[in-house]
C-alpha cells in the first residue's frame, strides 16, 4: 500500500527552517519555538550580531525584554525590529523592501502566525547575507542540514527576485 | 555518470548558489 504524507506548506517550512538558522546565533533570549520569538527580543539580538554598528547597543536597548504576555509591548518591539530592518535595507543596502514581503506584525503577536513570522525572519536573513560579515553567515548556513539550506536558498532567491533598487 | 555536471546534484546546486552569493558585492555602505 502506498503511503501518502501531506506535503508541508512552503510558508511553514520557511519559518521552521529559518528558526533553525536563527538558533545558530545562540542568543541570550530563547528562540526554540514560534511563541518565544513573538516578543522580538531574540530577533533584535540576532540583528545586533549581524551588524553591531548599525543595530548598536543604543538600538538594542530600546527593545523591552520583559514583554511577558503584553501584546502592546511585543508589537512595539516587533515594529522597532522591522523599522530597523527597513532602514538597513534602504540606507545600507540601497534597496526598498517589496510590499508583499513585509509581514503583518499584529498577526505575529496576536496569533503567533508562523507565516508572518517566517516573512520577518526572511528579511533578517537578507540582512545577514548582505552585511559586511556575510561570509561568516553564509559559511554557517552551508553547515546546516541540506533541507534547511534549500529553504534558505529559496528564501534568498525570493528576496533577490523582489529587490527594488 | 560522466554526463553529470558537478552542479547537477542537490549538494552542488546549494554549493554553487552560496558560493556565488559569497562573491557578490556587499551593499552600498553609508
Amino acid at each position: 500500500m502506498e503511503e501518502t504524507q501531506p506535503l508541508p506548506q512552503p510558508e511553514l517550512a520557511l519559518c521552521d527552517s529559518l528558526m533553525i538558522w536563527l538558533q545558530t546565533f545562540n542568543t541570550a533570549a530563547p528562540c526554540q519555538d514560534v511563541k518565544q520569538l513573538t516578543n522580538g527580543v531574540a530577533m533584535a539580538q540576532v540583528l545586533h550580531q549581524i551588524d553591531i554598528a548599525w543595530f548598536n547597543e543604543s538600538w538594542l536597548s530600546r527593545i523591552k525584554e520583559d514583554a511577558g504576555d503584553n501584546w502592546r509591548i511585543k508589537v512595539n518591539n516587533l515594529k522597532k525590529v522591522l523599522q530597523g530592518i527597513m532602514s538597513y535595507y534602504h540606507e545600507f543596502l540601497g534597496q526598498q523592501i517589496s510590499e508583499e514581503l513585509i509581514p503583518n506584525l499584529n498577526q505575529i503577536t496576536e496569533s503567533s502566525d508562523s507565516v508572518e513570522l517566517g516573512r520577518l525572519l526572511q528579511l533578517i536573513l537578507g540582512c545577514a547575507v548582505n552585511c559586511e560579515k556575510k561570509q561568516e553567515h553564509i559559511q554557517k548556513i552551508m553547515t546546516l542540514e541540506e533541507s534547511v539550506q534549500h529553504v534558505v536558498m529559496t528564501a534568498i532567491q525570493e528576496l533577490m527576485s523582489k529587490e527594488i533598487l | 555518470d560522466p554526463n553529470m555536471k558537478a552542479g547537477a546534484t542537490s549538494e552542488g546546486v546549494l554549493a554553487n548558489f552560496f558560493n556565488s552569493l559569497l562573491s557578490k558585492k556587499t551593499g552600498t555602505p553609508g
